[in-house]
């Protein structure tokens, strides 16, 4: 695991976030961050509540396409899939160009462009908390993800590395699982 | 677009208007090698500098395989646990190409996934071990 530099983590004070959206999402999209959410408090202290207010929220999520004001245009389908901010900015934006899977067997698509949606949310809430890209290519937070491939559950490396900077829920039972499954993956990389 | 029941839909092609994905194109630089020069290579070379593996850009790329490239793609190697050849080798060209988050593998040239971790990293890391 790796972190920004300097280290930036969300304060003491402030770890119990509020999240909203820029767009008009159906509650099975928003459903879809809500799990993700869960998968990053189920190891830490930190919390997530959906909130109306998406100027307000700690975590503001958007759909884009092409350039959006950040400076870091989306290049329409596949390519790059989203991006997120360290903390304490709290933006996470996602290529509106994507064919975002919300539900149902993401491998079995389709369409060859397909994306799992929770996956993606899963690896850019990672950055909103303050973790980096990992060599670990079980890890969520590894860069690439094919697509028609689905991938969300956190790794150890992971965990590890988001404990190091929140410590861990008083719940959590240490078990973690990596489950990706995908078609057009065809590294043979070592694991680190 | 968003898909919430994938199951039903007819098959399409690799995206909506017949073309490949942005980065398919790389595959063409198969076994490119150093001092060599092949139309393109400036758009892989922005694509490392855009995940940080090329600093301080300048404003023209050019198409050469120059000292550069070569070692962004040493570090790229290194960080995805491929084998470093500083080649455009197909395990190498395979990974590039594969969809991606956009934000930067090495952040203002100070962290970096495997070729990041220095020695004051790994000391730090056995004295936490020690300490449990």
């Amino acid at each position: 695991f790796t972190f920004f530099p300097g280290t930036p983590r969300w304060p003491d004070h402030r770890q119990d976030l509020t999240y909203g959206f820029a767009d008009q999402l159906t509650d099975e999209v928003k459903a879809v961050f809500a799990r993700a959410f869960e998968r990053w408090s189920a190891v830490t202290p930190l919390t997530f509540t959906p909130t109306d207010s998406y100027f307000l929220a700690d975590i503001k999520i958007g759909f884009f396409t092409g350039d959006h004001g950040d400076g870091e245009p989306f290049d329409g389908v596949l390519g790059t899939l989203a991006h997120a901010f360290s903390p304490t900015n709290g933006r996470l934006h996602l290529d509106g160009a994507e064919d975002w899977v919300v539900a149902g067997d993401v491998r079995t698509s389709p369409l060859p462009s397909a994306v799992d949606l929770e996956s993606v949310a899963v690896h850019e809430i990672g950055h909103l908390l303050g973790l980096g890209h990992s060599s670990d290519e079980n890890a969520i937070m590894y860069p690439t993800i094919s697509s028609r491939t689905r991938k969300v559950e956190l790794g150890s490396d992971d965990v590890e590395g988001i404990q190091y900077l929140y410590g861990s829920n008083p719940n959590y039972n240490g078990s973690t699982s990596t489950t990706s499954t995908h078609e057009r993956e065809t590294s043979g990389g070592v694991r680190d | 677009r968003f898909f919430p029941n994938i199951t039903g839909l007819p098959p399409l092609p690799f995206s909506k208007n017949g073309t490949l994905a942005p980065w398919d194109a790389f595959t063409k630089f198969a076994g490119c090698r150093s001092g060599e020069k092949r139309d393109g290579l400036a758009k892989l070379k922005q694509y490392f500098n855009e995940f940080g593996y090329i600093q301080n850009a300048p404003s023209n790329f050019s198409d050469d395989f120059d000292d550069e490239l070569e070692k962004a793609l040493r570090v790229y190697q290194q960080n995805f646990n491929l084998n470093v050849t500083g080649e455009l080798d197909d395990q190498t060209l395979q990974k590039i190409v594969l969809p991606r988050c956009g934000n930067a593998d090495i952040v203002n040239g100070t962290t970096s996934m495997n070729s990041g971790k220095s020695a004051s990293f790994h000391t730090t890391k056995h004295f936490h071990t020690t300490e449990h």
